[in-house]
């Protein structure tokens, strides 16, 4: 998990950090 | 191919209205910026100073530009109807192996076949622009690949089908549930198949679509190449690379 540390983060995110 | 009696028309409408969606909330650009950008090109100046800039510089700037990408290409796959449904492992080796795909495919979009430029960083640029990278070979592969994938002129919800099925490509090593993946797959295969034969192309224009696969794969392995050799020889610049785009391209 540590390894894709920020891709489980986007993944589990509701909203996006990006402006979409 | 027939479709299976565990997946109604029902279904596949639903799978084509939840991808063109998707795509379309997760462009970075719309059609309506594309046009408008269209001939917003790089003067000859501006082009010589991206080559003289140097490989660590220019690395970093692209780095940059793919990781802002992927955040939307993940947002893309989070937004496909049965994405999310799938174990987080198999999700991650999913985006993993397949952002760099549905990059490429979205490229062709921001591509000008008129004078072979490509979208980057808000004006059209020629290959020589990326000179500095020390890729010419990949720069090259990238360009060729983007005049032949818009040569198909895919429409957008044929894009958004094509770019998901892609991205659900169950044979990626190391997923868990492939056969989950697989029927999604075919489902998001059906609903293209089903655009295609609204249009009357059907047959041909998904062959020409798929032929495309294996460049595809040859120019995502020719980019983890470059950045392995670009990793040896300036080690303390690529550590500064966005952690995201590290992450993803990581061994």
């Amino acid at each position: 998990k540590e390894k894709h540390k920020i891709l489980h983060q986007l993944l589990q995110n509701s909203t996006s950090p990006v402006d979409l | 191919n027939p479709v299976p009696e565990s997946c109604s028309l029902l279904e596949i409408e639903h799978i084509i209205q939840s991808v063109v969606k998707s795509h379309i909330e997760t462009s970075q650009y719309s059609t309506e910026d594309l046009k408008r950008l269209a001939w917003s090109l790089y003067s000859p100046e501006e082009t010589r100073s991206h080559q003289t800039k140097s490989a660590e510089v220019m690395w970093q700037q692209c780095a940059i530009h793919i990781t802002n990408a992927i955040q939307y290409i993940v947002e893309f796959a989070k937004r496909i109807s049965g994405f999310m449904d799938l174990c987080q492992n198999d999700q991650i080796i999913l985006l993993k192996a397949g952002c760099m795909d549905v990059l490429l495919i979205r490229m062709c979009r921001a591509f000008n076949p008129i004078n072979n430029t490509l979208l980057f960083d808000g004006k059209f640029a020629s290959p020589q622009l990326f000179k500095a990278l020390g890729c010419d070979d990949l720069v090259s592969a990238v360009f060729d690949f983007a005049k032949n994938l818009s040569r198909i002129q895919m429409s957008e919800e044929e894009m958004a089908l094509f770019s998901a099925a892609v991205l659900l490509s169950p044979d990626r090593q190391w997923l868990t549930d492939v056969q989950k993946i697989r029927k999604l797959q075919d489902k998001v295969y059906m609903g293209l198949q089903r655009c295609l034969q609204k249009e009357g192309v059907s047959d041909e224009k998904l062959a020409k679509m798929v032929s495309k696969l294996p460049a595809m794969r040859s120019i995502c392995n020719l980019h983890i190449d470059k950045l392995e050799f670009f990793r040896l020889v300036h080690p303390e610049t690529a550590f500064t690379f966005p952690p995201l785009y590290r992450e993803v391209f990581g061994s």
